[in-house]
């Protein structure tokens, strides 16, 4: 793939294999083999190099930000969006599930008007968390279901508000528009309540996840990317291409169906697994 | 896009006449970084660029007058006799019971496409019987009646677990005069022995026509190990890919496809009933390659 000098070729080869196959892109991929054997010419320790890229991946990564955006003057407004299937209807459980054992006071909205079950299915978990959910009918418009629920969150004094939303291809342009407007509405009714716009990405994901931070932070505006499934066998490497070209940072991971699988991210713990 | 930057690589040397193999070799990186970049699995994209160097470099690239798109021919060619080079049909039985189970990961959407299915044959004339098995999930068997409920089409849900409902589900096929069962399954990880192991006790139970692999079009390299995984474990007969009408490029069709040998039969191309398409390898091709 890359200019290649003779020697030892072997490992640079198997080294863009495991950074290929863990999704990190052509792009980055090159970048940090290029950057490495500038720093590795003299080292011939397979050891040293795995070591030496382990270093060079996490130079990456935002030092710091990683932690959940709230408010001193609660309630802070966490909306949840992303592509279909990825998630976001338990992770908003999961969060909601965290937070409140953390001892803050937790109100959820299921502004998914429009696909089958959507709304029974928050329910179910909102239950099982025993916190409250803001709901109307099947086929409402989702920006209503928003505003009653920022003005609940208000009236309730709660201390995050967290929105889940319909999944949408982001290709689509009036999905898009339809969370603007969700955006729109919440900003006018009561600025500056918004905190948190988690992007929500599947590890399973290849390059697409690239196109689709780049449409949601074009559209909306995030502040931080939850990655859920990675108790697959996929990397979720692509993440370190949305930190290095995005800047944004990754907040929260996704590791199984249980309310109690999610974690805090961890850059090193992250970096390391790539090479398990 | 790709046929644009080969073009660029060899008009430089219209004028000389001559193509090198080094020119050759550097449009076939370009057809590497895009198959890469279209989450085709590395080492399936490695393979592939050696069979077409081999073509290319026969003489049918250096002799050619226009060899960037001939280059591309090539290409375009090869992955559509990759991905199946035809349509693939459902394989029914005209005389018995036809159950179709849906499996995959969480989220590909299996559930949805179950309706989608479902809509697709009884339009063909089939009568249909939709089984949610799905236990897990919360609403799951409701998303299923929901969905069915549109449709017109009776769904069964009852049962103690998913291997009781399947088989409740059989029973009122039968008594029912149904002729095609589609039943959905709970989303699982291929590494997850003990859920794989459900579907193959399922698969014993009821034998079906076909098991049909569920797959998200924008998975990435991971997808010839969760393929591979659910051919060697239980054994599939089609796939469907989903989510078409995204910007994703699509490549985890090639590595689905050269790891299990098995046919895409449909393609997923939005959220609604009506959403799904018959595969046609050639339209996929052209997508895979930008
Ligand atoms: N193994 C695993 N499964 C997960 C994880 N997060 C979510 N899931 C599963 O993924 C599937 C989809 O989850 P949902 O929360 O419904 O996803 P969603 O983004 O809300 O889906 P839509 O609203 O339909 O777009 C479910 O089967 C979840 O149990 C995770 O971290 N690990
Ligand atoms: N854009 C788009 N969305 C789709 C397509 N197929 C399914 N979806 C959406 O993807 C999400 C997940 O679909 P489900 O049918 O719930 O997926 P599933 O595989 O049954 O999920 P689990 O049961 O949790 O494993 C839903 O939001 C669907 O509407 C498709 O072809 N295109
Ligand atoms: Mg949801
Ligand atoms: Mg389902």
């Amino acid at each position: 793939l890359f200019k290649k000098e003779t020697e030892g070729e072997n490992l640079w080869d198997e080294l863009e294999q495991i950074l290929i196959e863990a999704d990190m892109g052509v792009g980055v991929t090159k970048d940090v083999l290029e950057n490495l054997r500038k720093h590795v010419r003299m080292i011939a320790d397979k050891e040293e190099i795995l070591n030496s890229l382990e270093k060079e991946l996490l130079g990456n990564f935002l030092h710091d930000g990683r932690s959940l955006n709230s408010s001193t003057t609660p309630p802070a407004v966490v909306l949840m969006l992303g592509v279909n299937g990825v998630g976001k209807t338990l992770t908003t459980s999961k969060l909601a599930y965290k937070l409140k054992k953390e001892g803050s006071k937790i109100l959820l909205a299921a502004s998914d008007t429009f696909r089958a079950a959507a709304i029974e299915q928050l329910g179910i978990l909102s239950k099982k968390i025993e916190v409250d959910m803001i709901k109307h009918s099947y086929g409402a418009d989702p920006a209503a279901v928003c505003y009653d629920a920022v003005e609940a969150a208000k009236a309730r004094g709660v201390d995050f508000l967290i929105i889940d939303t319909a999944g949408r291809s982001h290709i689509d342009k009036n999905l898009m528009e339809s969370l603007k407007k969700i955006r729109r509405v919440i900003d006018s009714r009561f600025p500056g309540m918004l905190k948190e716009i988690l992007l929500v990405l599947d590890a399973t994901t290849g390059q697409n996840a690239l196109s689709q931070a780049k449409t949601f932070v074009d559209s909306l505006g995030v502040t931080g990317i939850v990655m859920t499934k990675l108790d697959g066998t996929a990397k979720g490497g692509i993440i370190v291409a949305i930190e290095k070209e995005l800047k944004i940072p990754i907040k929260f991971i996704g590791t199984g169906e249980n309310l109690e699988d999610f974690e805090v991210f961890d850059p090193k713990v992250f970096v390391s697994s790539l090479f398990e | 896009n790709l046929t644009d930057k080969l073009q660029t690589i060899f008009k430089n040397l219209r004028g000389q006449g001559v193509i090198s193999e080094s020119n050759i070799k550097e449009g076939l990186r370009e057809i590497q970084l895009a198959l890469l970049e279209a989450d085709v699995n590395y080492r399936i994209v490695k393979e592939f660029i050696e069979s077409v160097t081999q073509e290319a470099i026969g003489q049918k690239v250096l002799n050619s007058i226009t060899p960037s798109q001939k280059l591309v021919k090539i290409v375009n060619d090869k992955l559509i006799e990759l991905l199946g080079q035809n349509a693939s049909p459902l394989n029914l039985s005209s005389t018995q019971l036809n159950i179709i189970m849906l499996v995959g990961l969480q989220g590909s959407g299996k559930t949805t496409t179950c309706s989608k299915l479902a809509k697709f044959l009884h339009n063909k004339g089939k009568s249909i019987l939709l089984a949610g098995t799905d236990t897990q999930r919360p609403a799951a068997r409701e998303q299923l009646q929901f969905l069915g409920k549109n449709l017109g089409l009776p769904v069964i849900t009852e049962g103690e677990n998913p291997l009781d409902i399947a088989l409740n589900s059989v029973k009122k096929a039968n008594s029912s005069g149904v002729d095609t069962l589609i039943i959905d399954t709970q989303g699982r990880l291929h590494i997850n022995d003990e859920l794989m192991d459900e579907l193959l006790k399922m698969k014993e139970a009821i034998s079906p026509k076909e098991i049909l692999f569920v797959a998200d079009a924008m998975t990435g390299q991971d997808a010839v190990n969760i393929a591979k995984s659910f051919n060697e474990k239980l054994g599939i007969t089609g796939v469907i890919l989903t989510k078409l009408d995204t910007d994703t490029r699509g490549g985890a069709a090639i590595s689905i496809r050269k790891v299990t040998g098995v046919p895409i039969k449909f393609i997923g191309m939005g959220e609604k009933g009506e959403d799904l398409e018959i595969f046609y390898p050639e339209r996929l091709a052209s997508r895979i390659l930008g």
